[in-house]
């Protein structure tokens, strides 16, 4: 474990904090994509399937840590779609989840370190994580704008593979271990990100609101 | 040559 890899997951941990707390306070999901936070759910489980097969004693943070980002992904989509369904904003979120998770699953078979299922499960879910954003990103330029409190949200999720980019430098350099599939991947993810953090530190920091040109 | 990594991150 770096410092990096620290950061990158208590990011993480922050972003879906922050996100459930935007949620649960406001009893509102208006500019939050629902599809988004179905997409890191199916991310989670399909990643951490492990934790069904052998479910072994909880002995470890790591599985604690899975155990905590799949019960609060999928509380997530229940506050969105059940809970708080009057508030989801449905127009908005309009683009075709199908259209990621169909060429995720297809890349997964076949770029992919070991033909077995749990391997391209997991490789499938390293494809879906990294444009699992863009249904949120979709719908706030379709908004044109966003609350404070998400964009909060979005800067800790987009931090934390940004932060896992470190990891992944420190650990080649240290330890000669590289993941060239997660690194790729992880890559692409933070590239995503890079408009919206912009305009996260130009506009938020200072206090702004995020507004897009609609 | 480096190693592919073991699954040992989350």
């Amino acid at each position: 474990m770096n410092i990096f890899r620290l950061f990158g997951d208590l990011s993480h941990l922050a972003a879906i904090a922050i996100l459930l707390l935007k949620i649960w306070k406001t009893r509102s999901c208006a500019g939050v994509s629902g599809k988004t936070q179905l997409l890191f759910a199916v991310c989670f489980i399909t990643r951490y399937i492990d934790l069904f097969l052998h479910f072994v004693s909880l002995y470890n943070t790591e599985k604690v840590m899975k155990l905590i980002y799949i019960s609060a992904s999928v509380f997530t989509c229940y506050l969105i779609f059940f809970k708080f369904k009057a508030t989801y904003d449905g127009n908005h979120d309009s683009m075709r989840a199908e259209f990621l998770i169909v060429p995720a699953a297809g890349l997964a078979c076949l770029i992919n370190t070991k033909f077995d299922a749990i391997e391209i499960l997991w490789t499938f879910s390293i494809y879906l994580e990294a444009v699992a954003i863009l249904p949120q990103l979709f719908l706030i330029s379709k908004t044109g704008e966003a609350e404070t409190i998400t964009s909060h949200y979005l800067f800790a999720q987009g931090s934390y593979r940004a932060l896992y980019i470190l990891n992944w430098i420190y650990r080649y350099h240290y330890e000669s271990h590289v993941d060239t599939i997660a690194i790729v991947a992880g890559v692409v993810q933070t590239i995503l990100y890079c408009d919206f953090f912009y305009l996260y530190i130009t506009k938020v920091v200072k206090g702004q609101k995020i507004v897009l040109p609609a | 040559a480096p190693k592919v990594a073991p699954k040992d991150e989350l």
